[in-house]
């Protein structure tokens, strides 16, 4: 139902918020 | 019926890089249609839509929900069908067509990989099953 999502790896966490992250 | 969507914060400013991605700003709250486990999730807000990364965001609710998986230690085996160079001190470098071990797959797309002595971050967009390990 949506485009294909990029075809690039997705960034890294930023290393500041990684404890955060999902 | 309505579709509850699971809502997140943005915790860090993201500067989209392609035409499907969308620009985020700290502290912004994102509804999320689809999650892909290579780490790019769909985005449905009210005004725009498109791919961002998973990495970039908390669980509104409750920021120890559980959505990834425990760490695999015996592993799951998977064939890398592109190369990819380390970048960061944590990651691992392969070239294609290697054999490897994925010890924990995190939703922000970039798993966990062992081969032989060496384990790191691994975008698991390069991988595929190469079937299960036998015990």
């Amino acid at each position: 139902t949506v485009k294909n999502p990029p075809q690039n790896p997705p960034p890294r966490p930023p290393p500041e918020t990684r404890r955060k992250r999902v | 019926g309505p579709i509850l969507l699971d809502t997140y914060r943005v915790i860090a400013d993201f500067t989209k890089t392609s035409k499907h991605e969308i620009d985020l700003h700290t502290g912004d709250l994102v509804e999320i249609v689809e999650k892909n486990q290579n780490g790019w999730w769909f985005c449905q807000g009210e005004s725009k839509r498109g791919w961002i990364p998973a990495s970039y965001l908390e669980p509104l609710d409750g920021p120890e929900e559980a959505e990834e998986g425990e760490p695999d230690y015996e592993g799951e085996m998977f064939v890398t069908h592109k190369a990819y160079k380390a970048e960061q001190r944590d990651e691992i470098s392969l070239e294609v067509g290697e054999t490897i071990s994925v010890i924990h797959k995190l939703l922000d797309g970039w798993w966990v990989v062992r081969k032989g002595e060496q384990t790191g971050h691994f975008p698991s967009m390069f991988l595929h099953r190469a079937g299960r390990q036998e015990v």
